[in-house]
């Protein structure tokens, strides 16, 4: 911190100064270079996902901490070096691979959701109502060896990342460098090949390409995401406190096409 | 008790030429690691180690420290290098040779290959217990994504996507055109 960023006279209350489109929603951000912010060592964003909307994978510098404003949802968060421990019960193809990922969770309006840093995120909206998601970054937290500056690597798309046009007007001067990409899109095609063991082609689709730039950070699933949860919960009311509880035995494939608010 | 605990810390352990490298894969190389859970004295210092002896073309996955800045210095041979930062820009992309350095910082991705008969390597990193995230082979964080986030987070056909997720095992490896050039 520079000496000067807590010698506050006066606060203000803030509203976001700017919002980025996408195709099923969109982020809004608070200036994380304001003094206010640059005291307290934190960056905050607001995202909003429609019906259908998945916010594309990312990890940031910083550890996170995620309030369900409104609606609810699944997202997954993937701990390097962990099993896949959900799998489908049968082979998804002839050649015998079977889908297996690390545990998705379900949220809802009022939940808070831990991210450790360096831990990719997604999160997926299955109903009508939006989801609001109010995101804090704690930069100031010792976990974050890089500077104040709040980052967001984005494992896919070529969506600008929010925080980056702050960064560029603190480094004024300094010439307008590529923008837009995620981490893949970095690396030149032959080492993803050899890495991935894959072709080109899926290669440009993995670094974004060929992709339009305005679908952004949150792009619509036709027909719904189909992955794979746990049995679904029942919640009862006991008094004026919700409670979760009976959990049915049978796995379930979570599946969010056409109306129905829950099975 | 002072004499049982600080008084006779282990102050020393051997990560080069180790017999028992942590990671070994007999075309690619080994590579040892000194953490705080195998070397204690690490923990108070909050610091680790690695080194890594990578055997011609092999590969070292696109992958990032989570909780560390790594700083990798060149003990002997040369490798290629990029590191990508979190616009997607390449912000090194070149050779790595003997007596060199170069700073990863944390959560930059970054890929290897060597291009020498053995590319030997040291990197210190900022924490006593670095975590590492790799974007390809056995738990990988592609590996560990539900099929369909991967197909509609990269607008892949789901065939494109079970490649993506299937194709490679491995985060250590010579890849597998270099392998048949190699038996050639």
């Amino acid at each position: 911190q520079q000496q000067n960023e807590c010698q506050l006279e006066r606060l203000n209350a803030l509203k976001p100064d700017n919002r980025i489109e996408s195709e099923a929603g969109y982020i809004e951000t608070w200036n994380p270079t304001n003094n206010q912010f640059r005291c307290a060592g934190v960056a905050l964003s607001r995202c909003t996902l429609r019906r259908n909307g998945l916010k594309r994978p990312s990890y940031s510098n910083a550890p996170q901490e995620i309030f369900i404003q409104q609606g609810s949802g699944i997202f997954g968060m993937i701990f390097p070096g962990c099993p896949e421990t959900v799998e489908e019960p049968f082979e998804s193809d002839q050649q015998g691979r079977r889908d297996r990922h690390q545990k998705v969770n379900r949220f809802r309006e009022g939940d808070v959701i831990a991210v450790p840093p360096g831990v990719v995120f997604w999160m997926y909206n299955e109903e009508e109502t939006p989801v609001i998601a109010v995101s804090l970054i704690d930069t100031g937290s010792y976990l974050n060896q890089l500077d104040q500056m709040p980052r967001r690597f984005y494992l896919s798309g070529n969506q600008e990342q929010e925080f980056l046009q702050y960064q560029r007007q603190e480094v004024r001067g300094r010439e307008e460098e590529n923008q837009g990409g995620n981490i893949f899109s970095g690396f030149g095609g032959e080492f993803l090949e050899d890495a991935l063991n894959i072709d080109r082609n899926i290669v440009h689709k993995l670094q974004g390409r060929d992709e339009e730039q305005d679908k952004g950070a949150i792009v619509r699933v036709k027909g719904g995401l189909s992955v794979i949860t746990p049995p679904e919960r029942q919640s009862h009311r006991r008094g004026s406190e919700e409670e979760e509880d009976e959990e049915e035995d049978r796995p379930s494939r979570h599946q969010s096409r056409g109306g129905s608010r829950r099975n | 008790g002072l004499e049982e605990t600080i008084c006779t810390v282990r102050l020393r352990m051997n990560i080069g030429k180790s017999s028992s490298p942590d990671i070994f894969n007999p075309q690619a190389g080994r590579i040892k690691t000194a953490t705080g859970f195998d070397f204690p004295a690490l923990r108070f210092l909050k610091l680790s180690a690695e080194h890594g002896s990578l055997n011609r073309n092999a590969m070292v996955v696109p992958h990032y420290n989570l909780n560390a800045n790594s700083i990798i210095y060149a003990l002997r041979g040369r490798a290629w290098i990029q590191v990508v930062n979190c616009k997607g820009n390449r912000i090194f992309d070149g050779e790595l040779e003997e007596g060199q350095v170069l700073i990863v910082p944390q959560n930059f991705v970054v890929a290897a290959r060597s291009m020498s008969d053995k590319f030997n390597y040291v990197a210190f990193k900022t924490n006593d217990m670095p975590t590492m995230a790799k974007l390809a082979g056995a738990t990988s964080e592609i590996q560990a994504m539900p099929l369909e986030v991967i197909q509609n987070a990269f607008n892949l056909e789901r065939e494109q996507a079970k490649q993506v997720k299937f194709n490679n095992r491995f985060n250590f490896l010579v890849p597998p055109r270099e392998q048949s050039q190699r038996r050639a």
